[in-house]
């Protein structure tokens, strides 16, 4: 029975990273933020040139940096980059890890960002797709 | 095995009201933003005054309603209040309700809202809870 969830490999159930939104680290905060707005995500992943993950840039994160005192301050997005407050601390997976490995990670994670063996960013796995697949599996 | 998982109460797992960000239906947008921002959430339940939910507010949602064609147009936050944004699909489930239709719910949803058989709101049931008690179910 619980075999059966182990068993579950990572390629099947991840984003494939070109149906995955991402963003420069060179790209501006406010870029990023209309980004985020439109495609409605919370958090999403900075990306390099050569296809590493940076790091990740969340609606959070860029609202922090321009908090002041009193209010929002809206004007600092134009002068800001991604790379000066994007989160570094990510969350990554190997192609050939374990589903437990993954559904460790995603306790405090809402999202992994998947690598293969070179370290290449090649998609994420969502909570959404896990919980889909366990769900399934507790059904049956 | 399964039965395991099966049997696991909703109570048991939820973040009590007490523990809930949230905010008033008559609140501003620019109120609801600074919530949101200040507790590092995404999104949190809309209470009204006798304790019901009446919906849930994001940033996502703040941030789409003040979106112009060029840019953000913060100016506009003081002026709206969260009622006007809020959204009024909330995913709601019965503390006495079933762990596998949690999870079902939670495949859609980042979190569930709880509520009594008077359909007072008690708390709210989170991925994270969820996916840290099947890690533990599977690992054992
Ligand atoms: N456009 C949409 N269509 C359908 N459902 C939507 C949706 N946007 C959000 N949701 C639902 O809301 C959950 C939380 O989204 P959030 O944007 O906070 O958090 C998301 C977002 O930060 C990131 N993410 C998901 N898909 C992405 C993608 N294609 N590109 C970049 N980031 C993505 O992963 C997090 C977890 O995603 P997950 O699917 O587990 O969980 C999603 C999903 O269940
Ligand atoms: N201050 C914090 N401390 C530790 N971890 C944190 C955290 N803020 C966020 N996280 C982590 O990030 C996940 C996504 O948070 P998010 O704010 O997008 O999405 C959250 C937020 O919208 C809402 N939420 C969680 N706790 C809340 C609370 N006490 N009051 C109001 N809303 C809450 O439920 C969603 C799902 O929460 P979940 O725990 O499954 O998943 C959380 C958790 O794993």
């Amino acid at each position: 029975m619980v075999q059966e969830l182990i068993d579950i490999s990572i390629s099947d159930l991840m984003t494939d990273v070109n149906r995955v939104a991402c963003v420069d680290p060179d790209n501006s905060l406010e870029h990023a933020l209309l980004v985020l707005v439109k495609s409605g995500y919370s958090a999403i992943p900075v990306l390099s040139r050569n296809g590493m993950v940076q790091g990740t840039i969340s609606k959070t994160l860029i609202l922090d940096s321009i908090l002041g005192l009193e209010r929002i301050e809206f004007e600092h997005l134009a002068d800001r980059k991604v790379k000066d407050s994007m989160n570094t601390d990510v969350t990554t997976i190997q192609l050939g890890e374990s589903f437990v490995r993954a559904l460790e990670l995603a306790v405090n994670a809402p999202f992994l960002c998947v690598e293969d063996d070179a370290g290449r960013f090649v998609g994420i796995l969502t909570r959404s797709a896990m919980l889909q697949r366990i769900h399934r599996y507790v059904k049956m």
